[in-house]
């Protein structure tokens, strides 16, 4: 190898580093630093001792492509425009929120029910965790407090399809604007549960899917997001819990991972705690 | 496919005739990589790495045992002194009340795994009573009181109660009196950056006069585990600790980080949601699954 391809390694691997530091992910770290080392650094190397400062400028810039999935023919995920187109065409928008245990979909649909309020429209929610203890009493506690009404059918033990189907088919005869469909957590590796979300998925024919993740989690996340994706496919991912010191790796964890948008982002407990997902701010902690 | 890598390494290390250099090497770097990708904290896996290479470089092979026989006993060794070598119990004395309060993240699992315990315990003929200190989270006594409901377990709690800290303390002299044995009080998730929740934890530790705090760290958790389990240690001395989740694919490093912040030993883990799936710790499948 060459001097400067030595020198590249390293500065590589030293930010490679950084990145698992900040809780990115093995194989999502290893898929970054192979790529930029691929594409980009080859050219942009010519002074040998500029290259530490060279390869971290190319590294955050690709991050910030990643996190802002530059280049791919998507178009901005805004959940205020795809509510409105359905209405147009006289149907509630139907978001149903899927995760792995514990990591803030119920809060999140607590927190974004508000959102939507404020921004008013009509929300009901769908109490499709009908497996654990006191899931039911915890939405219709939110519920209640934000205001909006919740569908809970037949409650524990009954089918959650169902569930959300009764509050598609409420909100539909009421004119309401939109269903958010909270399900119960389950790990991705427990193929019942995975196919019961895909039977709830089918039945509700949601517009968006909505991945929760734990932004504290490690390399997880990748795994999370992959087999959550191809259960159901994701739309759209809410990152919680940043409010936690998180360093944020996960975000680029999930979004290299599924290559899909993160919409928000929880910032602690209350309804207000919600924010747009911002990359810089990513890029910055990370960097 | 995790452990691919390092399956082939340790091959690699068993038909190498001599200590080669190169193959060590190799090993060390796969090793890494399993480490990494179990969530164990980075500094540790450099730490933790750096060392087995030394040693598998520079010791003599004690007699009768082959190099990858040694290797492996070496890399369990390192990693069980950090985690105990033998699986620690919760004690307690019979006929006397020992209080056990459970601390942690929002959502590691503190609610479940406070009736996976009593429910565990009780089994053993211990008699044991649950507390729900958890005055914030909607809908927490509901879920606990449902949770204690299906295994028969007493409970201490209210709807809408407003004040942990005097609950608690209610609680615990009620079972107390009614000579319980084991008495483990839930509390509200909260994490490092809280400061004032972390003083309310401290408060209520104190005012129940807490025998045992229980840090529950979720099997999930990433790099943040070392900061965060310190952060508890410092406000309240952790007692030991209960990984949670184990039955994902998550191979609990962050446990580790957990381990070496708090000083404290690994007591149980959870392996599943329901109110049976708790088994006590055992060392060597934790690290057989942390290296995948
Ligand atoms: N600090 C912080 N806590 C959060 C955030 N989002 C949710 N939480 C807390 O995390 C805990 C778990 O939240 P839930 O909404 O019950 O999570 P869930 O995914 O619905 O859990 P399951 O239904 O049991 O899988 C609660 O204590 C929430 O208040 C966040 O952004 N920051
Ligand atoms: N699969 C699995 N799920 C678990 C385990 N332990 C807890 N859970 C689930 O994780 C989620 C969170 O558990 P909780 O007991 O509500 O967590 P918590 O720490 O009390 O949450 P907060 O009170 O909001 O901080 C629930 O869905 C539990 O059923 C486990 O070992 N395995
Ligand atoms: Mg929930
Ligand atoms: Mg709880």
């Amino acid at each position: 190898k060459t001097l400067t391809e030595k020198r590249l390694d390293k500065a590589l691997k030293d930010l490679r580093l950084t990145l698992l530091q900040n809780d990115v992910a093995l194989i999502a770290a290893d898929k970054i630093c192979e790529n930029i080392k691929e594409e980009q650094l080859g050219e942009k190397v010519g002074r040998l001792e500029n290259i530490q400062k060279i390869v971290s400028e190319v590294l955050e810039d690709s991050v910030r492509n990643i996190l802002t999935l530059e280049g791919q023919q998507q178009e901005k995920m805004d959940l205020i425009e795809i509510i409105q187109e359905q209405n147009k065409n006289g149907a509630p928008a139907v978001f149903v929120f899927v995760g792995i245990n514990g990591t803030g979909k119920t809060t999140t649909i607590a927190k974004i029910a508000h959102f939507l309020k404020q921004k008013g429209f009509s929300v009901v929610m769908a109490a499709s965790d009908t497996f654990r203890a006191g899931s039911q009493e915890q939405l219709a506690k939110h519920a209640k407090r934000v205001g909006v009404k919740v569908i809970k059918g037949g409650g524990y033990g009954s089918d959650s399809a169902a569930i959300a189907y009764d509050a598609i088919a409420h909100a539909t005869a009421r004119s309401i604007n939109a269903v958010l469909v909270d399900t119960a957590g389950r790990m991705q590796t427990n193929k019942n549960l995975m196919d019961e979300m895909k039977k709830i998925v089918r039945v509700a024919n949601p517009d968006l899917i909505i991945f929760v993740g734990d932004a504290l989690a490690g390399n997880d996340a990748v795994s999370q997001s992959e087999e959550f994706n191809n259960a159901v496919g994701i739309d759209c991912s809410i990152l919680t819990k940043i409010d936690a010191d998180a360093r944020g790796g996960t975000a680029l964890s999930i979004v290299s991972t599924i290559q899909k948008p993160i919409l928000f982002v929880g910032t602690g407990q209350g309804y207000d705690d919600l924010e747009a997902f911002d990359a810089e701010w990513f890029v910055e902690r990370i960097f | 496919k995790l452990s691919s890598g390092l399956k082939r390494a340790f091959e690699k290390l068993t038909r190498a005739s001599f200590v080669d250099e190169k193959v060590v090497k190799e090993f060390v770097l796969e090793l890494q990589r399993a480490l990494l990708q179990a969530d164990v904290n980075v500094e540790l896996v450099f730490e933790l790495s750096e060392r087995i290479e030394k040693r598998a470089l520079s010791e003599k092979l004690p007699p009768g045992v082959t190099r990858r026989q040694y290797i492996v006993k070496m890399v369990y060794d390192e990693l069980t002194e950090v985690l105990g070598k033998k699986s620690v119990p919760l004690e307690f004395s019979p006929g006397k009340s020992k209080i056990i309060m459970l601390v942690g993240i929002q959502g590691s699992g503190k609610t479940t795994t406070a009736a996976k315990l009593a429910r565990y315990f009780k089994k053993r003929g211990v008699k044991t009573g649950l507390v729900c200190a958890d005055t914030f989270r909607p809908g927490a006594f509901e879920q606990l009181n449902q949770l204690a409901d299906s295994a028969g377990i007493p409970i201490y709690g209210h709807l809408d109660a407003k004040k942990p800290v005097s609950l608690a303390r209610k609680g615990i002299a009620q079972f107390k009196q009614g000579g319980y044995e084991l008495i483990f009080v839930d509390t509200a998730g909260r994490h490092k950056e809280e400061k004032g929740l972390l003083r309310e934890m401290k408060n209520i530790a104190n005012a129940i006069k807490a025998d045992e705090i229980i840090l529950v760290i979720d099997g999930t958790l990433g790099q943040q585990a070392y900061a965060q389990a310190k952060a508890f240690h410092e406000a309240t001395e952790i007692g030991s600790i209960f990984v949670t989740k184990l039955d994902g694919s998550a191979r609990g490093g962050g446990a580790i980080s957990a381990v070496a912040a708090t000083g404290a030993p690994i007591k149980f883990v959870g392996t599943g949601e329901k109110i049976e799936d708790i088994e006590p710790f055992n060392p060597p499948r934790f690290v057989g699954r942390l290296l995948g």
